[in-house]
């Protein structure tokens, strides 16, 4: 464990916090793309299937723990406690178009031809990728409440900051990862556009509305 | 290790 690792993965608990009280304060999910977090709830519970085999650290096991289940609950909030908020009509991205290839991927670069480690590969690109209804449905709306911005920006920063800890990582452990290095630069590149306007814009205190 | 698996990332 490193600075970075842990900044990110404190960014990422962050992340979710949020998203719990942008839901709770203003009791809608309004903004908020359900095939996303449908996404990445199949993130983590295909990568952290290794919960009930391989033992790392109370740490991991709790952070795991906790992702897999405020996932599958603000899933539920979505779906049945907030159901009227949510406008399908506004989160049309087609998720066959990429679980179709991460599942492709996942069959050709993978580190055993096992089934738990071609599920992991799969979480690993899928994650990479998870994020673009949402992006796609800011980009048709064009705005967001401030505190959805923060949400994402807290989930963007958890990714770029594994980008210095898996550097750190070559150098002190000589240990290279490189399906979740290159994943993780892909993900990490999808934020670009939107860091630059939630810098700039909501920063400032301005809201976040893109250029007609 | 080149290639290894990080397993103890989230």
């Amino acid at each position: 464990m490193n600075i970075f690792r842990l900044l990110g993965d404190l960014s990422h608990l962050a992340s979710i916090l949020i998203l719990l009280q942008k839901i709770q304060s203003t009791r809608s999910c309004r903004g908020i793309s359900f095939k996303t977090q449908a996404l990445y709830a199949t993130v983590f519970i295909t990568r952290y299937l290794d919960l009930f085999y391989d033992w790392v650290s109370l740490y991991n096991f709790v952070m795991k723990i906790f992702f897999i289940a405020s996932s599958c609950y603000v899933l539920y909030l979505m779906k049945y406690k907030y159901r009227p908020t949510h406008d399908p009509s506004i989160d049309t991205f087609r998720v066959e178009y990429l679980l179709g290839p991460c599942a492709v991927l996942a069959l050709l670069f993978h580190y055993r031809f096992t089934l738990p480690e071609l599920l992991w590969s799969f979480s690993i690109f899928l994650e990479s990728v998870a994020i673009l209804p949402q992006l796609f449905m800011l980009q048709r709306t064009g705005e967001a409440e401030t505190i959805t911005t923060h949400y994402l920006a807290a989930l963007g920063a958890y990714r770029a900051l594994y980008i210095p800890n898996w550097i750190y990582r070559w150098f002190t452990e000589d240990m290279v990862d490189p399906i979740a290095v290159t994943a993780g630069i892909v993900q990490t590149a999808l934020y670009l556009d939107f860091f630059y306007v939630y810098f700039t814009k909501v920063l400032q205190g301005q809201k976040f509305e893109l250029p007609a | 290790s080149q290639g290894a698996h990080s397993k103890d990332e989230l």
